[in-house]
């Protein structure tokens, strides 16, 4: 499903250059659970947003069902994340001025569904998150880890086939935290959703079939996680 | 230090009322080390926004240094949060358009101190958080971590008494987590600043004298840490 060929980003800055990934390779197959983990600053949100189609390399191949994704138009490009991929971001990205059900709701406003689909799907999903009691709240009326289960809401409720989750617990206390790793894990087994998971939490890190950790902009080690 | 008393916030939107806090009491001696835990939303980030006098209670009574913080103009409550509290907000709040030297100096700025001074106290802040080699990046060149790091890079700047952390670990891996809360104790037991903590990280809960926990606005238990 995902195939990542010698994957390179730089950003510019001045004379100096930060190398963020430095030769990424990988592939997934459909249907794989994986978390990804590594410190502060190793290129691990940079690798998910390649992944997710939100930024493109400096160098290298991203190739997602086959097709070359760099060759793909905008267009396509969008449609295509819209439909398949959930991303759960690590700063969240809501829209200030829209409240829980409007957030929520925004992938399938974009997919084009009915009022009526999308509010049945929307009330799901926010009541999967434990905010049912928060849909008319605007994101600075909510709590840090409210926030963040909106994010989760928001990136569940087109049905994704791609799920793809930057550190979807850092805000959440233990109980909350399990609910959302559970309900992944689920999505993974019953409904076959390729879960890629960036966690900084070690027992999180521990539910994936498989564990890659990143250092310093290239993949230190690839393996599947042994059961405890 | 601190004394709270029957403290309650509302936030009413339309016909509702969200109840956030709902009579919490405890006081602080100078120089303790708490943490305070708690399910999303059970009101933590609302009772360290009183605590760091960056809101006011709908009712009740916070007293700081036997003041009534209540009574005090607000160039008094600006002058004494800017000199005494060091805030880490559980979202950051860097500014967007200043890099990192620049936002964790902003403190100082504000208290008169001379460029000279800033620029030795905001190197060594930046180096004792790991940030050295990204001086000069703004938030949006940064990792999530790395902004963590600037937001308690620029709440320890000032050589505050008081220092109030909002989930200061929430976006660190393992190792970078652990010197943070290291440096917190360090603080704490050799220089006496008065430290609490708020956190969804058991382990980090446990680094702390004493532990509060909150559930739905009110104090649920307020107890001496066991030593593990
Ligand atoms: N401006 C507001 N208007 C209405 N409700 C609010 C507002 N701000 C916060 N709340 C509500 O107050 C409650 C307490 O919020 P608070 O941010 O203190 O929670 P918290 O314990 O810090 O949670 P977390 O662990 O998720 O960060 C939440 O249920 C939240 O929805
Ligand atoms: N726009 C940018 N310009 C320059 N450097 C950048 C930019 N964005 C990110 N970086 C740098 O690229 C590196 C990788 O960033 P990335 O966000 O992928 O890290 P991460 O592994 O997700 O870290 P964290 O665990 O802290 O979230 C970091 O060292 C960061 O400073
Ligand atoms: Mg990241
Ligand atoms: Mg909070």
């Amino acid at each position: 499903l995902i195939e990542m060929q010698d994957i390179r980003r730089e950003y510019h800055m001045g004379d100096q250059t930060v190398h963020a990934l430095r030769g990424v390779e990988f592939s997934v197959e459909r249907g794989e659970s994986l978390s990804i983990v590594g410190p502060s600053g190793s290129g691990k949100s940079t690798l998910m947003n390649m992944l997710g189609c939100l930024d493109t390399p400096t160098s290298g191949a991203y190739r997602l069902n086959g097709v070359d994704v760099g060759s793909l138009s905008k267009n396509a490009l969008a449609e295509f994340r819209n439909r398949q991929i959930g991303f759960i971001f690590q700063s969240f990205h809501l829209l200030p001025r829209f409240n829980v059900m409007e957030n929520v709701g925004l992938p399938m406003l974009y997919a084009g569904v009915s009022a009526v689909k999308r509010k049945e799907a929307v009330e799901e999903a926010i009541r999967l998150v434990g905010l049912s009691d928060r849909a008319k709240h605007k994101p600075n009326e909510l709590s840090g880890g409210q926030r963040q289960r909106v994010a989760i809401a928001r990136a569940l409720v087109n049905k994704p086939s791609i799920l793809l989750a930057d550190e979807p617990t850092g805000n959440l206390d233990q109980k909350v935290g399990w609910e959302i790793i559970h309900l992944f894990q689920r999505l993974n087994e019953e409904q076959g959703v390729t879960l890629i998971v960036v966690t900084h939490d070690m027992e999180v890190a521990k539910t994936t079939r498989r564990r890659i950790e990143i250092v310093d902009g290239l993949i230190r080690r690839d393996a599947v996680n042994e059961r405890a």
